[in-house]
Protein backbone atom coordinates (compact mmCIF):
# COMPACT_ATOMS: atom_id res chain seq x y z
CA UNK A 1 0.00 0.00 0.00
CA UNK A 2 1.46 3.19 -0.96
CA UNK A 3 0.43 6.28 0.75
CA UNK A 4 1.76 9.77 -0.40
CA UNK A 5 0.59 12.96 1.17
CA UNK A 6 1.77 16.34 -0.63
CA UNK A 7 0.87 19.39 2.07
CA UNK A 8 0.61 21.30 -1.09
CA UNK A 9 -0.86 19.52 -4.59
CA UNK A 10 1.59 22.55 -5.78
CA UNK A 11 4.55 20.88 -5.00
CA UNK A 12 3.91 17.68 -7.28
CA UNK A 13 2.64 20.52 -9.78
CA UNK A 14 5.85 21.88 -10.18
CA UNK A 15 7.89 18.42 -9.92
CA UNK A 16 6.14 16.89 -12.90
CA UNK A 17 6.04 20.75 -15.00
CA UNK A 18 9.51 20.30 -14.68
CA UNK A 19 10.16 17.48 -16.81
CA UNK A 20 6.84 16.65 -18.40
CA UNK A 21 7.98 18.58 -21.66
CA UNK A 22 10.43 16.60 -22.08
CA UNK A 23 10.14 13.01 -21.40
CA UNK A 24 6.54 11.28 -21.43
CA UNK A 25 6.41 7.83 -20.38
CA UNK A 26 7.67 7.53 -16.71
CA UNK A 27 7.90 4.82 -14.22
CA UNK A 28 7.75 6.06 -10.69
CA UNK A 29 9.69 3.71 -8.04
CA UNK A 30 7.71 3.64 -4.38
CA UNK A 31 9.68 2.43 -2.05
CA UNK A 32 9.98 2.85 1.83
CA UNK A 33 12.13 5.75 1.81
CA UNK A 34 10.80 7.85 -1.03
CA UNK A 35 9.82 8.13 -4.52
CA UNK A 36 12.30 7.79 -7.61
CA UNK A 37 11.70 8.55 -11.26
CA UNK A 38 14.13 8.39 -13.78
CA UNK A 39 13.60 8.71 -17.82
CA UNK A 40 15.69 9.28 -21.14
CA UNK A 41 14.45 11.76 -23.93
CA UNK A 42 13.55 10.27 -27.42
CA UNK A 43 16.69 11.88 -28.79
CA UNK A 44 18.64 9.87 -26.29
CA UNK A 45 20.80 12.83 -25.19
CA UNK A 46 18.95 14.39 -21.94
CA UNK A 47 18.34 12.25 -18.92
CA UNK A 48 15.74 13.33 -16.06
CA UNK A 49 16.78 11.94 -12.25
CA UNK A 50 13.61 12.08 -9.82
CA UNK A 51 14.09 11.60 -5.83
CA UNK A 52 11.63 12.89 -3.31
CA UNK A 53 12.72 11.73 -0.28
CA UNK A 54 9.84 11.54 2.63
CA UNK A 55 10.65 14.95 3.78
CA UNK A 56 8.88 16.19 0.64
CA UNK A 57 5.87 14.60 2.29
CA UNK A 58 3.71 15.89 5.12
CA UNK A 59 3.11 11.93 5.08
CA UNK A 60 4.14 9.24 3.55
CA UNK A 61 3.42 5.32 3.83
CA UNK A 62 5.39 2.12 1.65
CA UNK A 63 4.53 -0.72 2.77
CA UNK A 64 5.70 -2.65 0.07
CA UNK A 65 7.46 -1.21 -3.01
CA UNK A 66 5.31 -0.33 -6.02
CA UNK A 67 6.10 1.09 -9.22
CA UNK A 68 3.97 3.32 -10.78
CA UNK A 69 4.46 3.76 -14.94
CA UNK A 70 2.78 6.92 -15.62
CA UNK A 71 1.91 8.81 -18.88
CA UNK A 72 2.77 12.73 -18.04
CA UNK A 73 0.60 13.98 -20.04
CA UNK A 74 -2.48 12.05 -18.72
CA UNK A 75 -1.28 12.71 -14.89
CA UNK A 76 -0.69 16.91 -16.38
CA UNK A 77 -4.31 16.93 -17.16
CA UNK A 78 -5.59 15.30 -13.86
CA UNK A 79 -3.27 17.34 -11.30
CA UNK A 80 -4.94 20.87 -13.30
CA UNK A 81 -7.92 19.79 -11.73
CA UNK A 82 -6.79 20.12 -8.10
CA UNK A 83 -6.00 23.82 -6.61
CA UNK A 84 -2.72 24.57 -6.08
CA UNK A 85 -3.19 24.72 -2.14
CA UNK A 86 -5.23 21.32 -1.64
CA UNK A 87 -3.46 18.63 0.09
CA UNK A 88 -2.76 15.85 -2.57
CA UNK A 89 -2.55 12.05 -1.53
CA UNK A 90 -1.02 9.38 -4.16
CA UNK A 91 -2.56 5.82 -3.58
CA UNK A 92 -1.95 2.97 -4.77
CA UNK A 93 -1.77 -0.59 -3.60
CA UNK A 94 0.59 -3.00 -3.63
CA UNK A 95 -0.25 -4.61 -7.42
CA UNK A 96 -2.22 -1.51 -8.96
CA UNK A 97 -3.46 -0.80 -12.07
CA UNK A 98 -4.20 3.10 -11.74
CA UNK A 99 -3.30 5.45 -9.22
CA UNK A 100 -5.58 7.49 -7.02
CA UNK A 101 -5.31 11.07 -6.45
CA UNK A 102 -7.32 12.59 -3.68
CA UNK A 103 -7.35 16.59 -3.52
CA UNK A 104 -8.47 17.96 -0.48
CA UNK A 105 -9.28 21.64 0.35
CA UNK A 106 -8.44 21.84 3.67
CA UNK A 107 -10.65 25.22 4.44
CA UNK A 108 -14.10 24.25 2.44
CA UNK A 109 -14.46 20.20 3.29
CA UNK A 110 -14.26 19.55 -0.50
CA UNK A 111 -12.65 16.21 -1.13
CA UNK A 112 -12.11 15.46 -5.31
CA UNK A 113 -10.97 12.05 -6.28
CA UNK A 114 -9.55 11.06 -9.97
CA UNK A 115 -8.14 8.01 -10.88
CA UNK A 116 -5.47 7.38 -13.30
CA UNK A 117 -4.74 4.37 -15.06
CA UNK A 118 -0.97 3.06 -14.93
CA UNK A 119 1.32 1.86 -17.79
CA UNK A 120 3.59 -0.69 -18.07
CA UNK A 121 6.87 1.02 -19.55
CA UNK A 122 10.02 -0.88 -20.65
CA UNK A 123 12.27 0.84 -19.19
CA UNK A 124 15.54 0.31 -17.65
CA UNK A 125 16.69 1.84 -14.61
CA UNK A 126 20.64 3.21 -14.96
CA UNK A 127 22.41 3.17 -11.90
CA UNK A 128 24.63 6.59 -12.16
CA UNK A 129 27.95 6.41 -10.55
CA UNK A 130 29.37 9.34 -9.32
CA UNK A 131 31.05 11.02 -11.74
CA UNK A 132 34.00 13.42 -11.57
CA UNK A 133 33.79 17.01 -12.66
CA UNK A 134 35.99 20.08 -13.43
CA UNK A 135 33.68 22.60 -12.40
CA UNK A 136 30.64 22.87 -10.47
CA UNK A 137 28.78 25.91 -10.07
CA UNK A 138 25.48 26.81 -7.97
CA UNK A 139 23.35 29.95 -8.80
CA UNK A 140 19.95 31.63 -8.90
CA UNK A 141 17.85 29.56 -10.96
CA UNK A 142 15.74 32.71 -12.38
CA UNK A 143 19.32 33.77 -13.66
CA UNK A 144 20.05 30.92 -15.14
CA UNK A 145 16.76 30.17 -17.13
CA UNK A 146 16.71 34.07 -18.12
CA UNK A 147 20.26 33.48 -19.63
CA UNK A 148 19.33 30.43 -21.59
CA UNK A 149 15.71 31.46 -22.52
CA UNK A 150 17.58 35.32 -23.85
CA UNK A 151 20.28 33.47 -25.87
CA UNK A 152 18.60 30.43 -27.10
CA UNK A 153 17.09 33.18 -29.21
CA UNK A 154 20.19 33.53 -31.05
CA UNK A 155 21.28 30.24 -31.71
CA UNK A 156 20.46 26.66 -31.19
CA UNK A 157 23.79 25.96 -29.09
CA UNK A 158 25.16 27.78 -26.20
CA UNK A 159 28.32 28.08 -25.43
CA UNK A 160 29.55 27.58 -21.48
CA UNK A 161 32.90 28.29 -20.81
CA UNK A 162 34.21 28.33 -16.88
CA UNK A 163 38.06 29.70 -16.42
CA UNK A 164 39.39 30.44 -13.05
CA UNK A 165 37.22 33.72 -12.20
CA UNK A 166 34.52 33.75 -15.14
CA UNK A 167 31.44 31.97 -16.41
CA UNK A 168 30.68 32.77 -19.60
CA UNK A 169 27.44 32.47 -21.60
CA UNK A 170 28.03 32.80 -25.48
CA UNK A 171 25.33 31.85 -28.56
CA UNK A 172 26.75 32.93 -32.13
CA UNK A 173 23.67 32.60 -34.72
CA UNK A 174 22.60 33.64 -37.77
CA UNK A 175 20.98 37.10 -36.78
CA UNK A 176 23.84 37.72 -34.70
CA UNK A 177 25.65 36.99 -31.56
CA UNK A 178 25.24 37.49 -27.40
CA UNK A 179 27.24 36.65 -24.69
CA UNK A 180 26.68 36.77 -20.86
CA UNK A 181 29.68 36.54 -18.42
CA UNK A 182 29.30 36.17 -14.35
CA UNK A 183 32.00 36.29 -11.75
CA UNK A 184 31.15 34.77 -8.59
CA UNK A 185 30.34 36.64 -5.72
CA UNK A 186 28.63 36.08 -1.98
CA UNK A 187 25.43 38.07 -1.01
CA UNK A 188 25.33 37.93 2.55
CA UNK A 189 21.74 39.53 2.72
CA UNK A 190 20.74 36.69 0.38
CA UNK A 191 22.74 33.87 0.38
CA UNK A 192 20.15 32.30 -2.61
CA UNK A 193 21.45 35.52 -4.72
CA UNK A 194 25.29 33.90 -4.45
CA UNK A 195 26.63 32.41 -7.40
CA UNK A 196 29.80 30.00 -6.08
CA UNK A 197 32.11 28.41 -8.32
CA UNK A 198 34.38 25.69 -7.92
CA UNK A 199 36.98 24.72 -10.80
CA UNK A 200 39.02 22.47 -10.60
CA UNK A 201 39.83 22.44 -14.94
CA UNK A 202 38.43 25.06 -17.05
CA UNK A 203 35.89 23.64 -19.51
CA UNK A 204 34.45 24.73 -22.68
CA UNK A 205 31.39 23.09 -23.81
CA UNK A 206 28.38 23.67 -26.22
CA UNK A 207 24.54 22.15 -25.33
CA UNK A 208 21.98 22.51 -27.21
CA UNK A 209 19.68 25.21 -26.69
CA UNK A 210 16.29 22.83 -26.94
CA UNK A 211 17.73 20.56 -24.13
CA UNK A 212 18.67 23.70 -22.25
CA UNK A 213 14.97 25.25 -22.40
CA UNK A 214 13.57 21.89 -21.23
CA UNK A 215 16.15 22.29 -18.60
CA UNK A 216 14.95 25.79 -16.98
CA UNK A 217 11.73 24.62 -16.30
CA UNK A 218 13.02 23.04 -13.01
CA UNK A 219 13.49 26.29 -11.91
CA UNK A 220 10.31 26.53 -10.54
CA UNK A 221 11.45 23.92 -7.96
CA UNK A 222 14.16 25.75 -6.04
CA UNK A 223 15.81 29.11 -5.99
CA UNK A 224 19.19 27.86 -7.01
CA UNK A 225 20.96 25.54 -9.69
CA UNK A 226 23.72 23.26 -9.44
CA UNK A 227 25.58 22.82 -12.52
CA UNK A 228 28.17 20.65 -12.62
CA UNK A 229 30.75 20.36 -16.46
CA UNK A 230 33.04 17.95 -17.00
CA UNK A 231 34.66 17.58 -20.47
CA UNK A 232 34.48 13.81 -20.31
CA UNK A 233 30.76 13.22 -18.40
CA UNK A 234 27.27 14.76 -19.48
CA UNK A 235 26.64 17.87 -17.80
CA UNK A 236 24.47 17.90 -14.50
CA UNK A 237 21.98 20.20 -13.82
CA UNK A 238 20.60 19.63 -10.67
CA UNK A 239 17.27 21.49 -8.64
CA UNK A 240 17.39 20.62 -5.14
CA UNK A 241 13.98 19.89 -3.57
CA UNK A 242 13.46 20.36 0.67
CA UNK A 243 14.20 16.49 0.51
CA UNK A 244 15.44 14.94 -2.91
CA UNK A 245 16.00 16.65 -6.22
CA UNK A 246 15.38 16.79 -10.09
CA UNK A 247 18.50 16.33 -11.65
CA UNK A 248 18.89 16.40 -16.13
CA UNK A 249 21.84 14.90 -17.50
CA UNK A 250 22.77 16.53 -20.88
CA UNK A 251 24.97 14.81 -23.62
CA UNK A 252 27.20 17.87 -24.86
CA UNK A 253 28.19 18.44 -28.58
CA UNK A 254 31.07 18.12 -30.04
CA UNK A 255 33.45 18.92 -32.98
CA UNK A 256 33.68 16.40 -35.62
CA UNK B 1 30.56 22.23 -36.73
CA UNK B 2 30.03 20.93 -33.33
CA UNK B 3 27.49 17.27 -33.38
CA UNK B 4 25.08 16.16 -30.71
CA UNK B 5 26.27 13.24 -28.82
CA UNK B 6 24.02 11.23 -27.18
CA UNK B 7 24.30 9.69 -23.74
CA UNK B 8 25.06 6.28 -24.68
CA UNK B 9 28.44 7.45 -25.11
CA UNK B 10 29.45 7.83 -21.73
CA UNK B 11 26.33 5.88 -20.15
CA UNK B 12 25.60 1.72 -20.68
CA UNK B 13 22.31 1.02 -21.45
CA UNK B 14 21.01 4.22 -22.96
Amino acid sequence: MLEAKFEEASLFKRIIDGFKDCVQLVNFQCKEDGIIAQAVDDSRVLLVSLEIGIEAFQNYRCDHPVTLGIDLTSLSKILRCGNNTDNLTLIADDTPDSVLLLFEDTKKDRIAEYSLKLMDIDAEFLKIEDLAYDCTLKMPSPEFSKIVRDLSQLSDSINIMITKETIKFVADGDIGSGSVILKPFVNMDKPQESINLNMDQPVDLTFGSKYLLDIVKGSALSDNVGVRLSSEAPALFQFDLKSGYLQFFLAPKFND
Amino acid sequence: GKRQVTLARFFSQV
